[in-house]
């Protein structure tokens, strides 16, 4: 599974991921990459946000949805709302996986409950990071 | 008048005593091409949904990533891909699901978003309205790579269900950590 998240200049914000989903899937089997609010999301009055993992809990928890409306409702950060729907809401049903997340300010935050995650970003303002591991 | 975009290349057990340093060094040089091309579209004023189809099309054009060329087998051995995109100042969104001959299923999506009064396109369906913009189509052998296909091979063996990759040492740059 890949995934963008990306502000222009205009402070317009968009999301995308695009997958082949799970080795062994059961044929006809749909993951959160394509549900809307599940794997991907974008609202340009809170964050954009793209998910990957084990895709049941992200569409059972609709993850992606569920870090905007934290922000907008629960008045946290970006980082904070990532880290519950991580940590919280999918680590207690078992899942396992990560989100990248931008916010309407360009603040950047990621998180995942697994080993690794390949990752980057890179900001008009110089900013640059590729990580891989925990 | 800033701009950023951030991207992923799936997460799992990915851990570098697993990874060989050619590995390691081709992932993270495809990382940093992806981010190119999307910070590319933004600085020059490209909007937002641009930027991410052409960062997300680099890794999909990858066999390194499990999406496009390179995708993971389902049950039957064959490949079916999954894709969205959502603009966040209208909340206009696209998807596209179950497609196995579209070469990059993020430019079906954004064609669902923009040229449709729907959300989401399925299977046959999205094959076919794809074709009818032509967008570029792939017969399987393209998105065909051993090293998914061994996966696939041994998780059946295993009667399991494995995400996209579970890290171990191998001799091919494709890693296979665990989740896609």
């Amino acid at each position: 599974t890949v995934g963008c998240v990306a502000i222009d200049k205009a402070g317009n914000i968009a999301a995308g991921t695009s997958t082949g989903g799970m080795t062994n899937k059961k044929y006809g089997r749909i993951g959160d990459s394509p549900i809307i609010g599940a794997g991907t999301y974008a609202n340009n009055k809170t964050c954009g946000i793209s998910a990957t993992g084990t895709g049941e809990y992200f569409i059972r928890t609709l993850a992606a949805h569920e870090v905007s409306a934290m922000m907008m409702y629960k008045d946290l950060t970006l980082k904070e709302a990532i880290k519950q729907v991580i940590h919280v809401e999918i680590d207690s049903l078992g899942g396992d996986g990560g989100l990248i997340g931008l916010d309407k300010n360009g603040n950047i935050a990621w998180d995942f409950n697994t080993a690794g995650m390949y990752r980057g970003y890179k900001t008009s303002a110089g900013d640059q990071k590729i990580e891989i591991f925990k | 008048k800033s701009f950023a975009l951030v991207i992923h290349g799936g997460a799992g057990t990915i851990k570098k005593e697993y990874l060989s340093e050619a590995q390691e060094k081709a992932y993270r040089e495809k990382l940093e091409e992806a981010l190119n091309a999307g910070y590319s579209v933004l600085k020059k004023g490209g909007s937002s949904i641009t930027a991410v189809q052409k960062a997300i099309n680099v890794m999909e054009n990858s066999p390194l990533f499990n999406a496009g060329k390179g995708a993971v087998f389902n049950s039957l051995g064959k490949q079916e891909m999954d894709a969205s995109i959502m603009d966040g100042k209208t909340l206009n969104s696209g998807a596209v699901a179950g497609v196995s001959h579209i070469k990059n299923p993020i430019n079906a999506a954004i064609l669902v978003k923009d040229s449709t009064r729907h959300v989401m396109l399925s299977g046959k369906g999205a094959e076919d309205f794809a074709k009818q913009y032509h967008l570029a189509m792939e017969d399987a052998k393209y998105f065909y790579t051993e090293k998914r296909y061994q996966q696939l091979l041994k998780m059946q063996k295993r009667d399991s269900v494995q995400l996209d990759h579970s890290t171990s040492m191998i001799n091919t740059l494709i890693d296979d950590h665990k989740l896609g």
